[in-house]
C-alpha cells in the first residue's frame, strides 16, 4: 500500500447551527484545513501515522477555535484543565494525560508518556512535572484562557450548572 | 474536543485526541478522551478511532475499542462499525461522534449530533471539511 488517509474532528464547543457566528464558522473550517495540511505533510514525507495524528492535533490545540489547548473550556473553578491521548496501532503502545495545566501541546505530552513506556495515564500536577522533566514547551495557564470561554462559564454558573454545560463540551 | 486518525503508506494506523473537557466540570471529572479504549484506540488488526461527545456515555460503551472489536471479530467495515456504536450510544442517551480509519484506508465518520466539525484528506486528493453539512 502506498496511499494514506487522514481523518480529523474539531469541536468548537458550540452544538447548534445559528449559535456559531459566521466568522467562527470560517475560522473553524480554516483550522480544520490547516490541521489536514499539517498531518498530510507528515504522511507525504513518509512519516508514520503516529507522526501525522500528532501534527494534526497540535495545529488544532494551537487554534483558539477549538476546545483543546488554547481555547479550551473552563472548569467550574475557572481553570483550563487539559486531557489528551495517543495510540500506535502497530504495537498498541499508548499514552495519555489528564488535567494538565501548563503544557502547550497536551497531545505531545501524551506521546512522551507513551514513549517513556512505564505508564499509560498520568494526571494533574504529576503529569505537569513529567512534562517539565521531558523538556516540553511550558506556558502560563493564562495562555489557554479566552474571554469567550470565560463568558460561557459565567453563563452556565448563572444558570445553575451542569445540565446547561452540555452545550459547551 | 479535537482528534485525528490516520493510516500511513505502510498500512499502520494511529489515533490521537485532545480536549479541554466540559465547561464547568467539577470534582476532577475526566471524560472519555484520555481513556484508552473509550475515547481513543488504535489497532492495526482493526482500525484507529477518536471520539467526541457525551463522555460518560462513551466511557460506558467503551466506544473506540467496541468499534475495533466489531471490525476485528464482527467483520464490519470501520465506518459501519462506527455507525453501530453511535446508534448504541444514542440509545443510551448519548450524543457525539467518532472518526475512524482502517489499515486498508477505509475510513470516515459517524455522528448523531449536528455540529461535529470534521475533515478528511487522502493522498493525491483535495481536502474535504464540513460543519453541519
Amino acid at each position: 500500500m502506498s496511499e494514506w488517509t487522514l481523518v480529523i474532528h474539531g469541536g468548537s464547543g458550540s452544538m447548534r447551527r445559528g449559535v456559531l457566528p459566521e466568522a467562527e464558522d470560517e475560522g473553524g473550517r480554516a483550522g480544520l484545513e490547516a490541521a489536514l495540511k499539517a498531518g498530510g505533510a507528515a504522511l507525504d514525507a513518509g512519516g508514520s501515522a503516529l507522526d501525522a495524528v500528532e501534527a494534526a492535533v497540535r495545529v488544532m490545540e494551537d487554534d483558539p477555535h477549538f476546545n483543546a489547548g488554547r481555547g479550551a473550556v473552563f472548569s467550574w473553578d475557572g481553570a483550563n484543565e487539559l486531557d489528551a491521548a495517543i495510540m500506535d496501532g502497530t504495537s498498541r503502545a499508548a499514552g495519555a494525560i489528564s488535567s494538565v495545566t501548563t503544557t502547550r501541546n497536551p497531545v505531545s505530552l501524551a506521546r512522551k508518556v507513551m514513549e517513556d513506556g512505564r505508564h499509560v495515564l498520568l494526571s494533574g500536577a504529576g503529569a505537569d512535572e513529567f512534562s517539565r522533566d521531558k523538556g516540553l514547551e511550558q506556558v502560563e495557564p493564562d495562555y489557554f484562557a479566552l474571554a469567550e470561554r470565560r463568558r460561557q462559564l459565567d453563563e452556565i454558573k448563572a444558570g445553575g450548572g451542569f445540565d446547561s454545560a452540555m452545550k459547551y463540551g | 474536543t479535537v482528534g485525528a486518525v490516520a493510516v500511513d503508506a505502510q498500512g499502520h494506523v494511529a489515533a490521537a485526541t485532545s480536549t479541554g473537557g466540559l465547561t464547568a466540570k467539577r470534582w476532577g471529572r475526566i471524560g472519555d478522551s484520555p481513556l484508552i479504549g473509550a475515547g481513543t484506540y488504535a489497532d492495526d488488526r482493526a482500525c484507529a478511532t477518536s471520539c467526541t461527545g457525551s463522555g460518560e456515555i462513551f466511557i460506558r460503551a467503551v466506544a473506540a475499542h467496541e468499534i475495533a472489536a466489531l471490525v476485528r471479530f464482527g467483520k464490519l467495515g470501520p465506518v459501519d462499525a462506527a455507525g453501530s456504536v453511535i446508534a448504541e450510544i444514542g440509545a443510551m442517551g448519548g450524543k457525539g461522534g467518532v472518526i475512524t480509519v482502517g489499515p486498508d484506508g477505509t475510513g470516515g465518520w459517524a455522528f448523531n449530533t449536528p455540529g461535529m466539525y470534521r475533515g478528511i484528506l487522502r493522498s493525491g486528493e483535495a481536502p474535504r471539511v464540513a460543519i453541519y453539512d
